[in-house]
């Protein structure tokens, strides 16, 4: 199974083109394994991006020193995950009931 | 079938059997239709609402082509029981019905969704599973795969990329499965492809940022449809061409549908509460769905009034 232990998802607000364009560059940048879930196109829009756990701070440094806002989402995918199954877990038993 | 939780994310297997309960419960309604199987040999069947006669006048939904966008399955089945629950109580379903079918096909793409549930191998899966010879990445985006526009801007050759188009238009059997049932029935006057999350309503194009020759009239219809849906729980969607409101993206679905003719072709990005984008809540699931009934309602009933 693929844990996500420690990855966060950072919502983005990108304000101008040169964010987009800094963001895009990031995208491309597949060493760090990003996970666009709502990728740059425009400052109108969110940017949703998973970070491993692993790539954090990098991104996290790489966001503050280009003065792009940006907030945690997610905190821990992983543990969003458990609640998830647990959820899932507790359904099943009220449905076989 | 009266224990079952719309409120709940299911498995396949979970799904497919309630699908039977279903039609054992409206048998003069509902049918499933098998359609083909997906790479990993599971069945695709789409859920076909129809009062009578054959290849009539149609509607195609489609959810659940991107694995990892688990309310918008959980959506097509809440909104399957409620066509099915409706007809014969509701004049707007029921006339429908009496003139159109409903195909709905729950799971666009079986392996992935199987994929993320699977003890969790890959909760974040997006493809389908089909191997790529040569690469050690597997899997294609079966929303980049359809002939139209096919290989162009928006989608990777990169089969590690999580856009990759694939080898060739249609290379991935999920897609061309969906393909030959449309062609077969030949009767489709609209196609609705629902996905999630960040609450768009779209049409095409999405392999070009030309205008549709019908885009001033599929913007009214769904600006419209916007409305209704944001009227229940003051849900706010924007509305327009795949193209110019999120990027150009080529090879998608509702794409290829518009050039084959299917006029009233549109594409749903469900809503998320802000927070928990793929991992939306599943006491979310009810919610996301009933408002999107009213805007799928609406579309349905556009299409009613003007196909003929």
């Amino acid at each position: 199974a693929k844990l996500f232990a420690g990855d966060q998802v950072l919502r983005i607000n990108a304000e101008s083109e040169e964010h987009i364009h800094l963001l895009q560059a990031l995208e491309k940048q597949e060493s760090i394994e990003l996970d666009f879930w709502l990728s740059p196109v425009s400052s109108d829009l969110p940017i949703d991006v998973r970070v491993p756990f692993a790539s954090l701070p990098a991104v996290k440094v790489f966001l503050e020193s280009n003065n792009i806002p940006h907030y945690v989402m997610i905190k821990d995918v992983q543990e969003l995950l458990e609640e998830e199954r647990a959820n899932m877990k507790a359904s099943r038993l009220r449905e076989s009931r | 079938a009266k224990s079952f939780d719309f409120g709940a994310y299911h498995t396949l297997d979970e799904i497919y059997s309630w699908m039977d309960s279903l039609v054992a419960g409206h048998p003069r309604l509902v049918t499933k239709v098998p359609i083909g199987y997906s790479y990993e040999k599971r069945p695709m069947y789409a859920l076909k609402f129809s009062t009578g006669g054959s290849k009539r006048p149609a509607i195609w939904i489609d959810a659940g082509i991107h694995a990892r966008e688990w309310v918008s399955p959980a959506t097509a089945v809440w909104t399957a029981n409620k066509i099915a629950a409706d007809y014969g109580h509701d004049a707007s379903v029921t006339s429908l019905l009496d003139s159109m079918d409903i195909y709905l096909l729950i799971v666009t793409n079986p392996d992935g969704y199987v994929f993320t549930h699977t003890n969790f191998q890959n909760r974040m899966w997006r493809k389908t599973r089909s191997v790529i010879p040569g690469s050690t990445c597997r899997g294609v985006d079966p929303n980049r795969n359809w002939d139209a526009g096919f290989g162009g801007p928006g989608a990777s050759g990169d089969p590690c990329s999580e856009s990759y188009h694939g080898p060739r238009a249609e290379s991935e059997v999920e897609v061309r499965n969906v393909v030959e049932l449309i062609k077969s029935q030949g009767n489709f006057k609209s196609f609705i492809s629902i996905h999630s999350y960040s609450q768009l309503l779209m049409y095409p194009y999405g392999y070009k940022c030309a205008d549709a020759a019908d885009s001033v009239e599929l913007d009214s219809v769904a600006q419209s449809a916007a409305r209704a849906l944001s009227s229940v729980y003051g849900t706010s969607y924007r509305v327009g061409s795949i193209c110019k409101i999120i990027y150009q993206a080529s090879g998608g679905s509702i794409d290829w549908s518009y050039n084959y003719g299917i006029k009233y072709s549109f594409a749903f990005e469900l809503r998320d509460t802000g927070r928990y984008g793929f991992l939306l809540p599943a006491n979310q699931i009810v919610p996301t769905a009933t408002e999107t009934w009213q805007a799928l309602k609406h579309i349905m009933e556009y299409v009613r009034t003007h196909s003929f």
